[in-house]
């Protein structure tokens, strides 16, 4: 069955939409089934490939509270390989709508661990994660074989590492002892700027190979691509984001051999 | 007593804590008595003005669950006339806790109703919400006079920004007639691309006088600033960053004669 991976920090505005989105449709261009949850209630990764409201009826919210079959939810996007769990705003009550509810953290995984999902033809599904480690978030790393972190390269997002490292160890102890890291990537790096240095510096002095060699380095064209719904690659392919979105999909596949 | 103002938006990394510190900072540069609350679990206002764990022993939790009172939770800080209410991570359990309880979206604000905050001597009190739209940052606005809007000048901000409105709407009908929106600032605007200019003239034409005069710009200064626990007034002074945020400062000072 499909690889799945959250892509989650609890920091806001460190590129976990961007990387899903952009890592997404470079594994697809390199012939991988894709599909992408979004389970943030701003919806940024199903506005940013262009999920109108009305394509989306049914979303996570149905998903995680109306028991709905993923294949029922998922949407094919303009990109070959790529398909979509859209979310909505509905979704900003769940956690408090599963308060009493017993299976609140197991809700994900257990719509992921059904036949459909496994046959579905997908290898990979990426978890697209909002700014928190709220329930929406621990579900996703319940959900998921591995957790990928997008590190924005300044002082507030390195300062948060080390909590969101203590909750992804928190799940493997209570409820996913098989969650592994799957990487940490450098995003929005600047190389005009010391402050990108000592962030990577710091990372690969604490985090070691877990941090990927490739960085993503703050390329414009990234944050133009979404007003257009697309992703960086069909937006200006030759651009850097799209060339470092297309090595990181590479050095990602690449290290699945050596588990 | 102190004018409150609570600084939102549930898109991340917009520049709300940024513009917590800088702003209330260069307000506190001009001689007003400010007081920053914390109430974001990851608390990173309360980490850029170098507030050590040790000075945390009471937080924002405690304010809002434990019924303690501000004056008990308050600390200064390096800045002149500028002190603050840190937070923890316990907070991030609140609004789970607070389920049962028919007072949660009060709660601040039947924290700052008291005589000893009127008689604080604070002029202004700016809150720092959580990226969310969850039961912290209702809290925040439920207990203000205003709202200040960071907007980055990108796609995904803007797309946020008529979800934000309409939440304050729903607080002004719900709990809280007299909140306003004290101004929408547009931040990390990089004038050398048109994606900023895009946003800009989409602000203005959306939100007419709402959108301060002042722009922030993207500089680094900025970003580097909390890594010394300093905000970028005493980090930089003469950097465009400093400058813009003293200039921010006195724009809406001038605008509160207004009112
Ligand atoms: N490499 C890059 N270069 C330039 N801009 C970027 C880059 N990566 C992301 N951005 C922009 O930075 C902003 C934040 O990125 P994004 O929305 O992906 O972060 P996020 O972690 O998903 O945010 P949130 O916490 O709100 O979900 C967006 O406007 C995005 O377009
Ligand atoms: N004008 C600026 N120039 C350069 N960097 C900036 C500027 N404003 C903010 N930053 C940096 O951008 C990042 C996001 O800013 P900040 O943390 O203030 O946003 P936020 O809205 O409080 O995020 P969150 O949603 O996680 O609370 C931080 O690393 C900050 O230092
Ligand atoms: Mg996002
Ligand atoms: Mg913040």
């Amino acid at each position: 069955g499909p690889k799945i991976i959250a892509i989650a920090n609890q920091k806001g505005g460190v590129g976990k939409t961007t990387t899903a989105i952009n890592l997404g449709s470079a594994m697809a261009a390199l012939g991988q089934k894709i599909l992408i949850i979004d389970i943030d209630p701003q919806g940024n990764a199903s506005t940013g490939l262009g999920i109108d409201t009305e394509k989306r009826e049914l979303s996570t919210y149905d998903l995680l509270l109306e028991g709905r079959a993923l294949g029922d939810i998922t949407v094919t996007t303009e990109v070959e390989n790529l398909s979509i769990a859209p979310a909505t705003q509905d979704l900003s009550s769940a956690d408090i709508e599963l308060v009493g509810n017993e299976n609140r953290v197991v809700l994900l995984r257990r719509a992921l661990r059904t036949d459909a999902v496994r046959d579905s033809g997908f290898d990979y599904i990426l978890i697209d994660c909002p700014p928190s480690l709220n329930l929406l978030t621990v579900n996703a790393m319940v959900a998921s074989d591995s957790v990928l972190v997008p590190l924005q390269s300044e002082f507030f997002a390195l300062e948060g590492l080390s909590q969101l490292m203590l909750s992804i160890r928190e799940v493997r102890q209570m409820a996913n002892p098989t969650l592994r890291v799957e990487g940490v990537v450098l995003t929005m790096y600047d190389s005009r700027n010391n402050l990108s240095k000592q962030v990577e510096d710091d990372a690969r002095e604490n985090l070691g190979d877990l941090v990927f060699d490739t960085i993503i380095p703050r390329n414009v064209r990234v944050s133009e691509a979404p007003s257009f719904a697309l992703p960086v690659l069909h937006y200006d392919p030759t651009s850097r984001g799209a060339l470092a979105y297309k090595e990181l999909a590479a050095e990602l596949l690449r290290r699945q051999d050596l588990l």
